[in-house]
């Protein structure tokens, strides 16, 4: 498999929803 | 710095790591904390410099265990027994060489650990006492004697079938959990009073209390598992938080971030599907299906990516692609960096520059496309993995196989 690693998510807020099966990127988080 | 639809243009000097936490100390009481576990604001004492090329060794030895462990997973329990037969100790990855730390607390009155988060497994456990063998950590053990909330699950309780591996001592439940290279956590089962913030205490919550563990943990009190496996701390809080949680990792090691549980999404967020696996039950797949590089596409067909499937990790450092996706990647972006000149490979880096003498760097920008549109444009702190000013390396790796 192709991994998404630690550094490439790095002041992203990331969303696990797993109610309704998504993830989501917000750019600029962490603020 | 400056950025462009095509290049982030950034000072030099922002390129390396702070040496004092910026961090207030007053965070939202609402979220944990979360913090590069060797950064200065790490509540664990710093021990040697963090050696680099031996993170991304352990990076890439975590990697190997998980391609392991997906392409063997259709039967878990064996494959769990097997994997410290099958695979070296030198190459086996530990899942519990992540790199972010939280605080949290267990126990009445509660007692605060430092555990590293990980979406990429399930469990959650902390080292207790007493213990038959267990690795040096900063603060001290937890004794679920002393927590007159701690209670012991039964061997026939329905809670001691959740685990992957269990096993009945004097009527008790114990786990086990085993990695790749030989890291371990094992002991009784037990459930106790979970403190995130104050606003977030909750009773009942199953954890294992490990006395027997050995690996990669650094000085971390045990881990935080946040996979997709009932034994979960998101599954178990699932009908409190409505099954969402959140976090953002700093940008520098001297910066903080955070992990949130419930809660709505900020309203720039762009959601993907997320794509379950009946046999890895553990991991958070999603479809990634192009990359750009310098706000161009790259010519990747997405059979690419679908043949080898991807997955969202909080555990590897490193992203990981598939080799003809790393090679255009690779290729477009030197074409692009050609201003600069090019350093020594690092490890499983092998496209390097050299900085020296820069006051400002131009890079081109790197944005993942996900499945329904959703786009990451990666920050710039993501592009590149900065050893030192003479060697700053594309933060992107490919893997051995187009079906790993």
């Amino acid at each position: 498999v192709g991994i998404i690693g630690n550094v490439q998510q790095k002041r992203f807020d990331v969303v696990y929803d797993i109610t309704n099966s998504r993830i989501g990127f917000g750019a600029n988080g962490c603020s | 710095g400056r950025e462009t639809e095509s290049r982030h243009v950034v000072s030099v000097r922002s390129l390396l790591p702070g040496s004092v936490c910026s961090s207030p100390r007053d965070s939202n009481p609402f979220m944990l904390k979360v913090v590069h576990r060797h950064g200065p604001c790490s509540p664990l004492t710093p021990g040697q410099k963090p050696d680099y090329t031996e993170l991304l060794s352990q990076d890439q030895a975590r990697v190997n265990w998980l391609h392991h462990w997906i392409s063997t997973s259709s039967n878990q329990k064996s494959t769990r027994a097997s994997l410290a037969a099958n695979i070296p100790a030198s190459s086996g990855g530990s899942i519990g060489t992540g790199n972010y730390v939280v605080n949290v607390g267990f126990g009445t009155p509660t007692k605060e650990f430092t555990v590293v988060f990980d979406t990429g497994s399930d469990l959650t456990w902390i080292q207790c006492s007493p213990c038959r063998s267990c690795y040096p950590q900063q603060q001290q053990l937890f004794d679920p004697s002393r927590s007159s909330t701690y209670s012991n699950i039964s061997c026939n309780s329905p809670k001691c079938s959740q685990l992957d591996s269990s096993s009945c001592l004097a009527g008790r439940c114990r786990y086990e959990v085993d990695y790749g290279d030989k890291s371990q956590s094992e002991g009784f089962f037990g459930s106790d009073t979970l403190t995130l913030t104050p606003s977030d205490v909750l009773p009942n919550f199953l954890f294992g209390c490990g006395d027997q563990n050995k690996g990669l943990f650094g000085q971390a009190a045990g881990l935080l598992g946040l996979g997709r496996q009932p034994v979960s701390l998101v599954s178990q809080l699932k009908s409190k938080y409505g099954g969402v949680f959140s976090y953002c990792l700093p940008s520098t090691s001297s910066s903080s971030g955070y992990l949130k549980l419930g809660g709505g999404a900020p309203s720039n967020v762009n959601f993907t599907p997320m794509r379950a696996s009946s046999s890895q039950p553990s991991f958070y797949f999603l479809d990634l299906v192009a990359i750009e590089v310098g706000g161009k596409q790259l010519p990747i067909s997405q059979t690419v990516f679908s043949n080898a499937g991807t997955l969202l990790d909080s555990g590897t450092v490193i992203t990981r692609l598939p080799p003809s996706a790393y090679a255009a990647l690779r290729s477009r972006f030197r074409q692009l960096m050609t201003m600069y000149k090019m350093a020594p490979p690092q490890s499983i880096l092998d496209t390097c520059y050299d900085f020296t003498g820069n006051d400002t760097v131009s890079v081109p920008t790197v944005a993942l496309v996900f499945g329904g549109g959703a786009t990451l444009n990666v920050d710039f702190t993501g592009i590149l993995y900065v050893f030192n000013m003479s060697q700053a390396c594309l933060a992107f790796a490919g893997n051995d196989d187009a079906s790993d």
